[in-house]
């Protein structure tokens, strides 16, 4: 089973047009792997990124210097999912 | 929060365990739950609908609503919302008079787990899979959005033409035998009323168009009515939904369901964004489904009564 250790989900909320087609080519680039929850939409529309571990570094920085306001919402997603996991063989064992 | 099955509808399911339910569910309810096969997945699973219907068997079909719950398979909360709402309309019927109205003369299809390669999958492979599962030539990426496969607005540039992407839209329409499943089944029927496609998150409910800028020639009742709806489920939990056009509320999507039903004359055509919390995405906590499933189900009624009240 694939594990997601380390990726964060980083949400992006602008209101600058330039920022939303900043975040289209940042979905371009496939090396960084990149999985849009929520794509770019139109501004103050929320912007969700998955963005697995070995990437975290560079998209920061991509964001950081181009003013793209972030937050993490969700700072670990393998620890949500072994959340996820325990609760349902749990509620089986019930 | 249990069914006399012992089902616990308050934790996350596998489809095992969910195409098992739905055995219990007709075998509780055969004078009004009955379970159709639509055609099978790519990996050959069965398509199962949930037929519930108070009329006998006739040579032209009943006025019908059509429901499907989780074409994206990684969000899990709208097959546990398609699951709660089934065991809803069973135990609602003859008790709520507006269901049972609507029951009276129309049947309701409910496709729970409308993509299962998929959601096998995110159970046993990769929880963040949303696509089908069938083999693109030429490319080592799997699968096609199922929600960019439909023959509307087709291939324009509201999808991807990338197969590794999570919006490629498939070699051609219909390529999916899942959305290809669902499109004969309605086209066959003939007198579906109304469509709606329930996916998750980001709070919203949409109607055509999404492949283009034009509005709806309906475009007024269903915005009204999207309204409504969208006011009936924040009574509940409080939880705020916004309402519109596809591509106005959200963005340009091309080879939607909604906008395929619309165009082939299912007039009331509507698809949901279920709950997002701005802390979990589409991995909400299963504390979460009971109250999304009950926000949900007033917003749903008020859809199918308007439906059930204005025939055309």
């Amino acid at each position: 089973q694939k594990r997601f250790v380390g990726d964060q989900v980083l949400r992006v909320l602008t209101d600058k047009e330039e920022h939303i087609v900043l975040l289209r080519e940042l979905e371009e680039s496939e090396d960084l792997q990149l999985d849009y929850w929520a794509a770019p939409a139109k501004p103050d529309l929320p912007v969700d990124i998955r963005v697995p571990f070995p990437s975290l570094q560079p998209v920061k920085i991509f964001l950081e210097s181009h003013g793209i306001p972030y937050t993490i919402m969700i700072e670990d997603v393998q620890t949500l999912l072994d959340e996820e996991k325990e609760a349902m063989e749990k509620a089986r064992k019930l | 929060e249990r069914s006399s099955s012992g089902f616990d509808f308050s934790t996350y399911h596998t489809i095992e365990e969910i195409y098992s339910w739905m055995d219990d569910l007709v075998a509780q309810h055969p004078n009004l739950v009955s379970k159709i096969q639509i055609g099978e997945s790519y990996e050959k699973r069965p398509l199962y609908v949930l037929k519930f219907s108070t009329g006998r068997t006739a040579k032209t079909h009943r006025p019908a609503i059509w429901i499907d719950t989780g074409i994206h398979s990684r969000e899990w909360i709208t097959q546990a919302t398609g699951v709660w709402t089934a065991n809803k309309i069973a135990t609602e019927y003859g008790k709520d008079a507006s269901l049972t109205a609507i029951l009276t003369s129309m049947d309701i299809f409910l496709e729970i787990v409308t993509n299962p390669d998929g959601f096998a999958y995110t159970h046993s492979q990769n929880r963040m899979w949303r696509k089908t599962r069938s083999i693109n030539a030429g490319s080592s990426c799997k699968g096609v959005d199922p929600n960019r496969n439909w023959d509307a607005g087709f291939g324009g540039p509201g999808a991807s033409n990338n197969p590794c992407s999570e919006t490629y839209h498939g070699p051609h329409p219909f390529s999916e035998s899942e959305t290809k499943s669902i499109a004969d089944f309605i086209l066959g029927h003939g007198n579906v009323m109304a469509a709606i496609s329930i996916h998750s998150y980001s709070q919203m409910l949409m109607f055509p168009y999404g492949y283009k800028d034009e509005p709806a020639p309906d475009h007024q009742e269903l915005d009204d009515l999207a309204k409504e709806a969208v006011d009936a489920l924040a009574a509940v939990h409080g939880t705020r939904y916004t309402y519109g056009s596809t591509m106005h509320t959200i963005y340009q999507a091309d080879g939607i369901t909604i906008d395929w039903t619309y165009d082939n004359g299912v007039k009331y055509s509507y698809t949901f964004e279920l709950r997002d919390t701005g802390r979990y995405g589409f991995l909400l906590p299963a504390s979460q489904i009971i109250p999304t499933a009950e926000e949900t189900w007033p917003a749903l009624t008020k859809i199918m009564d308007h439906v059930h009240k204005h025939p055309y």
